[in-house]
């Protein structure tokens, strides 16, 4: 049984593709087989940045462990059951295409609310809930007063969330490990962060999710996209010697990979 | 007529909403009468930004110059001419309500692409595009090559416009001015700086936009939402010192109105 885990966060930006890339090639360079899908059928970014690095390894002719990349089935109107919807149906064929040869399976989430994204909330066993160090971001968990401080009730995305947890829930299924990680933290600005934290705390406690490390605004997390590397490929493509904030990347990922308590996993 | 602003891209995280409420509020305060709307209908940043501003304007007992927020309007389904879409009809009517009384209506999209989205750009006097300062948010745009140097071809989001271009000038509309922006600029950076600046050069004069200079990474940008407040009324606040950062953040957004050359706007 594949170990699915989902990355979501209906804010636009938070950093879903970006982590749902380095945790899965984190995990394939462990030696896990790691399957992945990518539900943003538009901007598809997790699938260009698995498609870039195919085609740069076949170009330069190395071989670096990967993930593995499946496309949602085109699927014929009249294979579908009475009343099926078509995108579940598409989701659990790809789901059940990679069941039987991966150890992990991550799922990469819009940053809009569609049904593939509340179909596939329902089917992790962690969900991964990157945001922001912000309190626009905030603002899609739950609403908080004019000085941040106090919390008035739950957004969009935490009652998307309760509804995945409830359809488990009647289904006899495991609860989803619901984690949430601060992205693109700055070095300074201590203010803002320590509001964030505290108010993280809070909600953490009345809504059921754990807060894990995350990862800070560094360059090396984006600039490598055209190439579909990530900064734990550095080495093996022939870069000698990893500038300062590349050490600490790799120690700010292998931090995450930790905290997700994944079967298995030993970092 | 009121100049229609829209901020739009289908990528998420970008900084519409952020570059919304900082021009809206930035024209307000110049004297303009400015009208705003959000077209993001289940997350309303935009919305909850003034929303903030408005309780805390009114629990202060303090009046500053402000956009005025209007909503969508319901309609009764009777109410449609036979084969006209719901959400045009609810977009024209709000557009109309602000005309009147507005020199400037800011038009703050979703990231995704939806019927509402794809409307609202063909109203487009002015179409501002804020991007991170990456290769998977230049992604949205255009295809590069392994390097980040060669375009490949257009993508999702310039198509978009595209089209959204061909409906204006079929209707005999003035061309839209598009401007794109880079948002959360980092300090240091300068290779990845140096690739998106070329790529984005080569881009506009392909695809027909030119480049304004935007905002930088500043917590400033985004601790104040949960008052509704921007950098630019901080000293009505009482704050007596701004500190360097927030200096730097006022010039740039002064830079970016005037390189927005509107009409009647003297900075
Ligand atoms: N830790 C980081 N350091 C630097 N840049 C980052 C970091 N995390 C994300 N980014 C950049 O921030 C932008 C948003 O990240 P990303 O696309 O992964 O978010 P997303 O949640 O998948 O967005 P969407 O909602 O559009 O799917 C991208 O340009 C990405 O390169
Ligand atoms: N220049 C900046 N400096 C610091 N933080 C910023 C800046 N611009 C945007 N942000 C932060 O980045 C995040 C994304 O910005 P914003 O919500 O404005 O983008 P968006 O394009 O409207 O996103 P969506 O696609 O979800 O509508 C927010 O947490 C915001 O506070
Ligand atoms: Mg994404
Ligand atoms: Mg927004």
């Amino acid at each position: 049984m594949a170990h699915i885990i989902v990355v979501g966060n209906e804010k636009g930006g938070a950093g879903k593709s970006t982590v749902s890339m380095h945790v899965a090639t984190a995990l394939a360079r462990l030696g896990h087989r790691v399957g992945a899908l990518d539900l943003d059928l538009r901007q598809r970014t997790l699938g260009r940045y698995l498609d870039n690095r195919y085609a740069f390894l076949k170009k330069s002719g190395m071989d670096l462990p990967s993930p593995v990349l499946a496309e949602l089935p085109q699927i014929e109107a009249d294979s579908l059951t009475p009343g099926e919807n078509a995108y579940d149906h598409r989701l659990s064929h790809a789901v059940a295409e990679l069941e039987g040869k991966s150890d992990f399976i991550i799922i990469d989430c819009p940053g809009s609310h569609t049904r593939l994204s509340q179909v596939a909330h329902s089917l992790a066993d962690t969900l991964i809930t990157p945001m922001n160090d912000s309190f626009i971001d905030f603002d899609l968990l739950a609403r908080v007063d004019n000085d941040g401080v106090k919390i008035l009730g739950p957004s969009v995305y935490s009652e998307m969330v309760w509804s995945a947890r409830q359809l488990r829930a009647q289904a006899g299924l495991q609860p989803i490990d619901w984690v949430v990680l601060r992205n693109r933290l700055g070095a300074q600005q201590m203010v803002n962060k320590m509001k964030i934290e505290r108010a993280l705390e809070r909600l953490s406690k009345r809504i059921g999710f754990r807060i894990v490390p995350g990862f800070s605004e560094r360059v090396v997390f984006r600039e490598l996209f055209p190439r579909g590397l990530t900064l734990l490929d550095l080495k093996d493509v022939g870069v000698k010697q990893l500038n300062i904030s590349n050490v600490a990347a790799r120690q700010e990922l292998r931090d995450l990979i930790k905290a997700l308590n994944l079967p298995g996993v030993e970092v």
